[in-house]
C-alpha cells in the first residue's frame, strides 16, 4: 500500500512538471 | 430573412456550447485532446473507469482492446505512467488513472 501511494506521488510529480 | 437568420444562429449557439464542454474536465469525453495518440487515449480511457481499487492490469487491457497488440498497449501503458497520467498499483501490470488532466 505504501508503494501505491508513492507511486501514486510520483505520477503526480511528473503530471505537474509537464504542466509547468 | 428573419426566420434564416434565426436559424442559422442555432448551430452556432451550438458549437459554442460543444468547445466549453471540452473545457470542463468531465472526463466522458474520449478524444484525443492533451498530445496523446488515438492508442494512448484509448488505453488511458479503460484505466480511468476501471472501478477495481487496485486498478487494471494488461491482461483485461488486451481484452478490451482486441485490435491492439500487447506490445502496443505496453508501450502506451509506459508513456502514459511516464507523462504521469497512470501509476502503477500492487505490481507492474496493474495500473490506475491519477484522474488529473
Amino acid at each position: 500500500l505504501e508503494r501505491i501511494h508513492r507511486n501514486k506521488e510520483l505520477a503526480l510529480q511528473r503530471l505537474a512538471e509537464r504542466n509547468v | 430573412r428573419k426566420n434564416l437568420m434565426s436559424a442559422l444562429r442555432v448551430p452556432h449557439s451550438y458549437s459554442s456550447a460543444a468547445i466549453s464542454d471540452v473545457g470542463d474536465y468531465g472526463g466522458g469525453s474520449n478524444l484525443p485532446v492533451n498530445g496523446l495518440t488515438a492508442h494512448q487515449s484509448q488505453v488511458l480511457n479503460l484505466i480511468k473507469n476501471c472501478p477495481v481499487p487496485e486498478g487494471m492490469s494488461l491482461q483485461e487491457l488486451k481484452l478490451q482492446l482486441q485490435n491492439m497488440s500487447m506490445a502496443t498497449i505496453r508501450q502506451a501503458v509506459e508513456f502514459l505512467s511516464s507523462e504521469g497520467h497512470i501509476y502503477s498499483t500492487v505490481d507492474d501490470d496493474h495500473y490506475k488513472s491519477t484522474d488529473v488532466e
